[in-house]
């Protein structure tokens, strides 16, 4: 038996929202630990890594760990239709081909109940390493999304790099070239207009836009992002849900051969 | 150009 209650229901909308266009197919996975998921996009080049922690819940029941196949974009469209102000409950027997999805709405007079049937998914876990990063930028998530957004009416890639100057996003495309350079800004008045810049070592990679875009999908969901940036791994960007966990993209670099 | 690598050329299946 399982039964998670999520008083903000609307973060379970937004992580959907955030992943449904890159993964169709995922297998949601509950222990104690928590509600999580790891999944590749099809071309096996970005993954995504979800953890809400069973804290983060208001109730949080799982007798045995449980993991449930699901068509994101099926579960996407049944959370759209939760308020944003919804309180949102995730159910599910052991060994049953459904789950349900129940919105409550803030003063309990709508109560709704979606059931979806779950499917199998035959998916390969992928062990993550813990790296040392060479270079970790935290800045707003807007801001890297205006960037991302920007850099793309150019040209297919990014390249980032960092260095002690700041964080320079560089495109290429047949209009011409951008450059967009970021310095350290510790000096704002509120911590979520900062962006600071972490770094080990100078650092260079070059990165599909397309997926970058992608990513700031889950801008709603905090209002910084983290980059962490190491010359031989995929990139993270990582954006924190509150108080629960985080989602976090991995991409893979585009390497000259 | 560069050439596009896959998330699996870096993680392990488990």
């Amino acid at each position: 038996m399982l039964e998670l209650r999520l008083v903000q229901g609307s973060l379970l909308k937004k992580v959907m929202e955030s992943i449904k266009d890159l993964v169709n197919d995922a297998n949601f996975d509950c222990s104690a630990t928590g509600f999580s998921l790891q999944a590749m996009d099809s071309s096996h080049v970005a993954l995504v890594s979800l953890l809400l922690r069973s804290e983060g819940f208001e109730h949080y029941r799982c007798d045995r760990n449980l993991s449930m196949g699901m068509n994101l974009g099926n579960m996407a469209k049944m959370l759209k239709c939760a308020g944003n102000d919804d309180i949102v409950t995730v159910k599910a027997d052991d060994g049953g081909d459904c789950v349900t999805f129940m919105f409550e709405s803030p003063n309990q007079d709508k109560i709704a109940d979606f059931e979806m049937k779950l499917m199998d998914i035959d998916s390969e876990h992928l062990g993550i390493p813990e790296a040392e990063y060479e270079a970790i930028v935290r800045m707003p998530s807007a801001e890297f999304a205006r960037i991302c957004k920007d850099l793309s009416t150019i040209g297919d890639t990014v390249v980032i790099s960092v260095t002690k100057e700041g964080v320079k996003f560089s495109t290429r495309g047949d209009i011409g070239t951008a450059n967009i350079v970021l310095r350290q800004n510790t000096s704002v008045d509120k911590p979520e207009e900062a962006t600071i810049i972490e770094m080990e070592t100078p650092v260079s990679l070059t990165f599909a836009l397309r997926y970058m875009n992608s990513f700031t999908k889950a801008t709603p969901l905090a209002s910084q992002v983290t980059v962490s940036l190491s010359s031989e791994l995929p990139v993270v960007v990582e954006y924190k849900i509150a108080e629960m966990g985080y989602l976090r993209f991995y991409l893979a670099p585009k390497i000259e051969e | 150009g560069p050439k596009q690598c896959t998330i699996t050329k870096f993680f392990n299946k488990l």
